[in-house]
């Protein structure tokens, strides 16, 4: 079966998307096979993979509303291995309309857990969660192993990183006692800039090995991949940003097999 | 009565609490009295302007939710002209609470225009909203005149606008006819980058007069003021970043005069 990240992080901006797509992809290019599931409304993973509003027919709006088989709701990206079940505006709803079911925290858990997850062959799927700690959000740290937490090297999102921790661990003890923290990730990191080093410096004094050694540095490339609807090792395969996920890709698999 | 505008945007980390911060300190250092509503779960607004957590125990969350009285929630911050209704992560939980209340878009409206509102004094209220198009972001929509929009010189954040202009243009229809765009502000733009340009460009053949000519440059500055509690204005007085907000400002008042 696969193993299921959440990559979440409640302040907005902070390179979730970024992440999911670019860790996503470098883990596809060395042959794991990888699903990423788009839970945010804004859709912008099925964006950055190029997924056009044509076809975002079937949904994961429809996969945790209307009972729909994942069979139908997967798509290919233009990235071999990597595949994605895409995301509108009309995920917005879902946040209410979730609440009136008991089993409201537990739906995406049931969608993934089925039995015949494993004929997919995947290695990895990644959730790309909204910024908030809604019910979507929530569904995805039930649903998965462990969650992914992209910081990014500025004050108000360390700032929101006690909450997400305390999150987290409510949702271990009350709906999912297996979830770990994958990790987490330092982002648009800038040597350079005094308050990148001392977010880096506060993050690996508090929180240890949970921090991963390699550190997503703001690049220009990085930002403009979306508009070209390619992730970044393939917008450009040499930029320091693409290399940095290679090597967030090599740890992250390091991580998992020693495991 | 005050003029209310909301500070919305949809995507995560666009410059919505950095702009409500430092246009609002801007405007109170040339005599304007200002009204911040901390409306994100986040909190940022709250903590950017020093607002500690022993000073929240009377909130956003209370009044919307346990009909408070504005004045015992309103706290003054260091700078002068400029008060605050903080907020803590308790306003997550606003939206589902909220959601029973059939005047459930009403209700920060009945708030902010209950008669003794005149008697505060306030020029201007400025709303942070969180990064969500949720029940609470309608509320500061349902409650303002106008909407402001920062716009982060991004691709993924332009893909968002439509979206909101529509969600605008729905709250006029449904709920509140007068709602205007105060204007869309360009943040963390850099003129160096061809994608800045690029979305500039884009944003000004599109929207036209509705954005504004002053644009917020990237500045590290900016993001450092938040560390130490202030806006950037008295952070660095001299900063381009600290310059840009008060030319922002002077627009915003002269928008506001010629009406
Ligand atoms: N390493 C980087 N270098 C430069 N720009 C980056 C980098 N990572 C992300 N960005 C840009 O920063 C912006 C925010 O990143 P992204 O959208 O991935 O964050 P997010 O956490 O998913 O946001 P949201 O909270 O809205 O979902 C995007 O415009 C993205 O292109
Ligand atoms: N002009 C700027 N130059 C440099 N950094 C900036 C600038 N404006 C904002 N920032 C930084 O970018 C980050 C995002 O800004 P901010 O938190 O204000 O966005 P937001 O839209 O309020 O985010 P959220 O969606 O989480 O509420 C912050 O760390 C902030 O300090
Ligand atoms: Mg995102
Ligand atoms: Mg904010």
């Amino acid at each position: 079966n696969p193993k299921i990240v959440a990559v979440a992080n409640q302040k907005g901006g902070v390179g979730k998307t970024t992440t999911t797509i670019n860790l996503a992809a470098a883990l596809a290019e060395i042959g794991k096979q990888i699903l990423i599931i788009d839970l945010d409304p804004q859709g912008n993973s099925s964006t950055g993979l190029g997924i056009q509003p044509d076809r975002r027919q079937l949904t994961t709006f429809e996969l945790l509303l209307e009972d729909i088989d994942l069979k139908s709701v997967i798509l290919e990206t233009d990235v071999e291995n990597l595949s994605i079940v895409p995301a509108t505006v009309d995920l917005s709803s879902a946040d209410i309309e979730l609440y009136t079911n008991e089993k409201r925290v537990f739906v995406l858990r049931g969608v993934l857990k089925q039995q015949s997850m494993s004929e997919f062959g995947f290695d990895f799927i990644f959730i790309d969660c909204p910024p908030s700690l809604n019910l979507l959000t929530i569904n995805a740290m039930v649903a998965s192993n462990s969650v992914l937490i992209p910081l990014q090297s500025e004050f108000f999102a360390l700032e929101g990183l006690s909450q997400l921790m305390l999150t987290i661990r409510e949702v271990r003890a009350t709906a999912n006692k297996d979830l770990r923290i994958e990790g987490v990730v330092l982002t648009m990191f800038d040597s350079r800039n005094n308050l990148s080093l001392l977010i880096e410096e506060d993050a690996r004094e508090n929180l240890g090995d949970l921090v991963f050694k390699s550190k997503i540095p703001r690049n220009v490339r990085v930002s403009e991949a979306p508009s070209h609807s390619k992730p970044v090792l393939s917008y450009d395969p040499i930029s320091k940003g693409a290399q940095s996920y290679r090597d967030l890709a090599s740890e992250f698999l390091k991580n998992n097999q020693r495991a």
